[in-house]
C-alpha cells in the first residue's frame, strides 16, 4: 500500500521549482521514515537533496520501500496546477505515479514513471570552517543587487558580516550583511549566479537558510522546516582561479 | 582568470 497524503503542496512545489531547473530527472525513495531524493546535474556543478519526514504529511503509507524515477520537468508541469489550499495525493498505479489536487475541485494527473539515465553518487560530507544563517529572502534580493554587474560573485564571511561582491565590466557592487553568529575563521568563495538563482527558485520551502563555505570550497545552502520535518540542501560548485 | 570546477573533485 502505497498513499501519501499532504494538505501543503507548496513544499512539494516549491522543491520542484528548484529541482527541476537543475536535474531532468530524479529518484524519489519513500520508505517508512519519509521521502527523499539525491540528485546531481550532468555537469556535476549542483547537487541537491530532499528530505520530507514521515510525519510532515497528514498520511503516510508506505508497507515497503518504493523508488519512483520521474522527469522533473513532467511533475513540474503538473505541480504548477496545483492551488496553495488544495490537498495533494500522491500513489502510484502501474508504471504511473498518480497526483491528485483536491480543493474547489478535484485533479488526477497520471505522471509515467521513467528509466533513469544515470546514477547519482551519494552526498558527500564536506566540513566547513562557516555557517550563518540568512533569510533566504535576503539572500536572494543581495544576488539581485550584484546581478546587475556580473554572472559571478564572491562570497566572503569574516567575523561580522557576510559580502558578497562582483566586479563588472562597468560597474562594481558590495552588499553587506551583518550575521551576528560566532565565526572565527574568514571563508571565500567565488560562485556562478546563474547557479545560485537556480537553487533560490525554493524560496518558498522554509525561510532559515543556513549557508556553510570555506575558501574555494562549494558553497551548501541548506533549506529546513520547522521541527526538523524536512529539508532542502543544495551544494553548489565554485569557480576557482587559474 | 577562474574556471568553473565540478564537484568530483569534493567527494
Amino acid at each position: 500500500m502505497f498513499k501519501l497524503i499532504l494538505s501543503d503542496p507548496s513544499i512539494f512545489k516549491t522543491s520542484f521549482e528548484a529541482i527541476s531547473s537543475i536535474v531532468d530527472e530524479v529518484q524519489i525513495e519513500v520508505d517508512s521514515d519519509g521521502l527523499r531524493l539525491n540528485a546531481i546535474d550532468r555537469s556535476h556543478i549542483t547537487y541537491v537533496h530532499l528530505e520530507l519526514k514521515e510525519r510532515l504529511f497528514d498520511v503516510f503509507q508506505c508497507d515497503e520501500p518504493i523508488k519512483l524515477n520521474v522527469d522533473t520537468e513532467e511533475l513540474m508541469k503538473v505541480l504548477k496546477r496545483s492551488k496553495s489550499d488544495d490537498v495533494m495525493e500522491l500513489t502510484v498505479d502501474g508504471g504511473s505515479l498518480i497526483v491528485t489536487f483536491e480543493g474547489a475541485i478535484k485533479k488526477t494527473f497520471k505522471v509515467k514513471l521513467i528509466d533513469l539515465e544515470y546514477e547519482t553518487p551519494e552526498s558527500p560530507s564536506i566540513e566547513y570552517p562557516v555557517k550563518i544563517t540568512i533569510p533566504i529572502k535576503t539572500l536572494k534580493e543581495s544576488i539581485q543587487d550584484i546581478e546587475i554587474v556580473a554572472d559571478r560573485v564572491e562570497f566572503n564571511i569574516d567575523q561580522d558580516f557576510l559580502k558578497l561582491k562582483a566586479v563588472g565590466e562597468f560597474s562594481d557592487a558590495e552588499v553587506e550583511y551583518l550575521h551576528g553568529e560566532k565565526v572565527t575563521e574568514d571563508a571565500r568563495a567565488i560562485f556562478a549566479i546563474e547557479n545560485i538563482k537556480e537553487m533560490l527558485k525554493a524560496e518558498k520551502f522554509a525561510d532559515t537558510t543556513y549557508i556553510s563555505l570555506g575558501d574555494d570550497m562549494p558553497l551548501t545552502l541548506t533549506l529546513e522546516l520547522l521541527n526538523e520535518e524536512g529539508e532542502l540542501s543544495f551544494l553548489l560548485a565554485p569557480r576557482i582561479e587559474e | 582568470n577562474e574556471k568553473q570546477v565540478s564537484l568530483d573533485s569534493f567527494f
